[in-house]
């Protein structure tokens, strides 16, 4: 089973 | 005062098909550098990252920063009105809580204007690093989309292999696994049926296909995408736009448990 990443987990909000 | 006029009209309407269905509200951000959006998918799984710069239109006028929130599919409906040929020209007044798209035929005998509500729409917006990506996969548009319409068929995940002989593109479903390998291809008749994989380190990755299909309505706006692949880092699908400026999608892998 894969779990699926969330793009907040790489790139920082402003 | 916002006035930007682009002759090239259609550009704007691929735009929009291309990301109406991954993103249902979406700041545009207007400057004197150009016009952009970034926006994530309500899952905030996948990223999309627009820019059209000013020296792309015709007349771009923009006095001050202006950020308006529009909900994309309303945003289609009104430019699915503008025809293939049409110069399409964006009209806001400060403040205003209504942007004007205005249509124009090429030969002028047809001029139309559609107000559009704006929302306030508070999203978030990421500051996306400058990275070195180990792999970089560019290949035909066309070919891209057609990969992964087949795989979808199969499975709903992709494994994107990148190795100095080539990118491998696989999956695996109830029905059983598809494997489709593109080698480096730079020997063609015309440099945008070329695969080139320009690649610093091997790398492997699972996304869900369900994205990937998505992208791909950007298909239109270019002959070819660009791949790039980091093993830390979601994936970036970039579709160039004419000489304006580029689609970028962001997709967050999926890591096995």
């Amino acid at each position: 089973q894969c779990l699926q990443k969330k793009i907040v987990e790489y790139f920082d909000g402003d | 005062m916002l006035e930007l006029r682009l002759v090239q009209g259609s550009l704007l309407k691929k735009v929009l098909e291309s990301i109406k269905d991954l993103v249902n509200d979406a700041n545009f951000d207007c400057s004197s550098s150009g016009f952009s959006l970034q926006a994530m998918d309500s899952s905030h799984v996948a990223l999309v990252a627009l820019l059209l710069r000013s020296e792309g239109f015709e007349h771009y006028r923009c006095d001050r920063n202006m950020s308006m929130g529009m909900n994309l599919g309303n945003m289609s409906k009104m430019l699915r009105c503008a025809g293939n040929d049409d110069i399409i020209t964006i009209k806001a007044d400060d403040g205003s809580d209504t942007v004007t798209f205005m249509f124009e035929s090429p030969t002028q005998d047809k001029i139309s204007d559609f107000e559009m509500k704006l929302m306030d729409i508070d999203s978030e917006h990421l500051g996306i690093p400058e990275a070195e990506y180990q792999s970089i996969v560019t290949m035909p548009s066309a070919e891209f989309a057609r990969i992964c319409k087949d795989l979808s068929g199969i499975g709903d995940t992709v494994v994107i292999s990148v190795t100095k002989e080539g990118v491998k593109f696989s999956t695996r479903g109830d029905i059983g696994t598809a494997n489709i390998v593109c080698r480096q291809n730079t020997t063609v008749d015309k440099p945008e049926e070329a695969t080139v994989i320009n690649m610093s380190e091997p790398v492997s990755l699972t996304f869900a296909l369900r994205y990937m299909n998505s992208f791909t309505k950007a298909t239109t706006l270019s002959n070819t995408v660009t791949i790039s692949l980091s093993s830390e880092l979601p994936v970036v699908v970039e579709y160039k736009i004419a000489e304006m400026g580029y689609i970028r999608f962001y997709l967050a892998p999926k890591i096995e448990e």
